[in-house]
């Protein structure tokens, strides 16, 4: 554990507590891509089987249930309790051209031909690439409120925070995970150009 | 064939 892997970890909960909060207080789900967060709940899912196979720290427990424990919360509220307020028609994106080839892609490119290690891979594949409906959505529809920038910022700065977490611990422990860590700036990617737009516009987003 | 060691982070 270092301070980039825990201000991570922290940064982490920070955006999937504001986005259960968001919705909670606002009875609403608008703007939120139900499809993502399907995602995200399914790359906690496959990733956290390991709960049940071993035991890492109390830490790494907790974080891990309650990660799965928001992932499903946030899928209930966008479709089950305030499924009137879900914006189905622009949240399009189609969730198969993301889950079939990173389920292909973790077959061929993983650590170990296990049944846990490719749901390990396939949750981090898909991990990097979850978010996309929910940009896509935002893209469509030309705007963000405030808040739901505030949830993207701490997801993109989680991973961001991790990249610093690798080089730390290449250096002071010697440990690199490749798939990890290209996966991991592939994710950061993708949330640069969204940070360019946080920063220079500040609050809520307009295209 | 990758080492025992189970994935450590989040």
């Amino acid at each position: 554990m270092n301070i980039f892997r825990l201000t991570g970890d922290l940064s982490h909960l920070a955006a999937i507590i504001i986005l259960l909060l968001k919705i909670w207080k606002t009875r609403s789900c608008a703007g939120i891509s139900g499809k993502s967060q399907i995602l995200f709940a399914l790359v906690f899912t496959t990733r956290y089987l390991d709960l049940l196979t071993s035991f890492i720290s109390l830490y790494n427990t907790t974080m891990k249930v309650i990660y799965i424990g928001c992932a499903y919360a946030t899928v209930y509220l966008i479709y089950m309790k305030f499924k009137a307020t879900y914006d189905g028609n622009h949240d399009s994106f189609r969730m198969e051209f993301l889950v079939v080839p990173v389920g292909g892609l973790a077959c061929l490119v993983n650590h170990d031909f296990s049944f846990l290690e490719i749901l390990w891979t396939f949750s981090i594949y898909l991990e990097s690439v979850a978010i996309l409906p929910q940009l896509f959505m935002i893209s469509k529809t030309g705007e963000a409120e405030t808040i739901t920038t505030h949830y993207l910022f701490f997801l993109g700065l989680y991973r961001a925070l991790y990249l610093f977490n690798w080089i730390w611990r290449f250096y002071f422990e010697g440990f690199f995970d490749m798939i990890a860590i290209v996966a991991g700036m592939v994710q950061t990617i993708l949330y640069c150009d969204f940070f360019y737009l946080y920063v220079t516009k500040g609050q809520g987003i307009s295209l | 064939k990758r080492d025992e060691t189970p994935h450590d982070e989040l």
